[in-house]
């Protein structure tokens, strides 16, 4: 159920009427800038609760 | 009146109303392990005098109701007042006897104050039933008993609170991960992972978590015997095991922007459940006390 509201969720907010459908190279190549890792960790940091994360 | 768009429009005053304040002690009334389900305020409304109950008839033949309006008082740190109305009722200059009031809301105001050892302080209110010259004086005469030894202590407002104790009623926080869940076991919150990294939609779109721990709400709630509530709340459901506090997910995720592949930080409200609570729907609503 969990895993169905966060792909709904995330549509809503992308505006988006089906997930994309992304090529491994071209997401393999891809380097988060840091200004959306700083942004990304601030958010993390005020949930109550972390999630487990790790290097990607 | 200092605007320039705006008419002034003068008002008068009508309303004459007769105030009284109750203060209730609270002190140990609601401890942490007590959850309030409601709050019934009792006043002994004494009989009119029929000498002006019969000049009040042959006057105003067809009116003989006054509206009772119920206000919970909240005093500031800076000793000044905000009154919240919580309740109100006709009540009719020939009726005698107790008459109710649901004042869960102020009890709940009172209690998002987080000062217990401040009293309750509501405000009785008994005015025109409507706001017009033509109506009648019915208000004049509606009377309440209060604490004074000659109206008798037994009539002297009362505050009734109904309280669950938490240990029997309320959820047990973690579920214990050595027992399976059943029927039998108390509402509980069971510690899950979502694993983003599994989804097959997920794959190279969301970069980050891989996965997240949350927690799913399982297991039933003791039921209460409704018949002991004084107001009967359309819509009353059991109690059942629900999430009461939820976080956020952040999520960074990939987009596609021309020929472009970018990414770009998203945040889900209310995604992960980190709370259970054996919670009993359709209850009023509380509303939060504003700053």
């Amino acid at each position: 159920k969990i895993e169905e509201k966060i792909q709904e969720s995330l549509l809503r907010q992308l505006h988006l009427t089906a997930a994309p459908v992304l090529a491994k190279t071209e997401v393999d190549n891809l380097v988060i800038p840091d200004h959306v890792r700083t942004k990304y960790i601030s958010l993390m940091k005020h949930t109550s609760e972390a999630p487990f994360s790790r290097e990607k | 009146r200092h605007s320039q768009t705006i008419a002034e429009i003068m008002g008068r005053f009508f309303s004459d109303a007769f105030n009284q304040l109750l203060v209730f002690s609270m002190k140990d009334r609601l401890p942490p392990t007590k959850e309030l389900i409601q709050a019934v305020l009792r006043l002994f409304k004494k009989p009119s005098p029929q000498g002006e109950i019969k000049r009040h008839h042959k006057m105003f033949p067809f009116n003989s109701y006054a509206s009772v309006t119920i206000s919970w008082v909240q005093i500031r740190e800076n000793n000044t007042n905000r009154t919240f109305v919580i309740d109100s009722r006709r009540v009719s200059i020939h009726e005698t006897g107790w008459i109710t009031f649901d004042v869960t809301q102020a009890v709940n105001y009172w209690q998002q104050q987080g000062e217990m050892a401040k009293p309750l302080v509501l405000e009785v209110s008994i005015h025109r039933e409507n706001i017009s010259p033509l109506f009648s004086n019915a208000h004049k005469l509606v009377y309440f008993s209060s604490q004074n030894p000659a109206d008798g202590k037994l009539y002297a407002p009362q505050l009734e609170l109904q309280t669950l104790d938490m240990k029997e009623y309320g959820a047990q926080g973690n579920c214990n991960p050595d027992i399976p869940v059943t029927e039998a076991t108390r509402c509980c919150r069971r510690e899950t992972y979502v694993n983003l990294q599994g989804l097959k939609w997920a794959e190279n779109w969301i970069l980050d978590p891989p996965g997240f721990k949350t927690y799913d709400c399982v297991g039933s709630c003791q039921q209460p015997k409704k018949e002991h509530l004084n107001f009967k709340w359309p819509f009353l459901s059991g109690r059942q095991c629900i999430a009461t506090d939820t976080a956020s997910l952040p999520l960074i995720v990939a987009h596609k922007e021309g020929d472009k592949t970018l990414t770009k930080v998203v945040i889900l409200h209310n995604m992960k459940v980190t709370k259970c609570s054996c919670t009993t729907e359709g209850m009023p609503v509380m509303k939060k006390l504003k700053p």
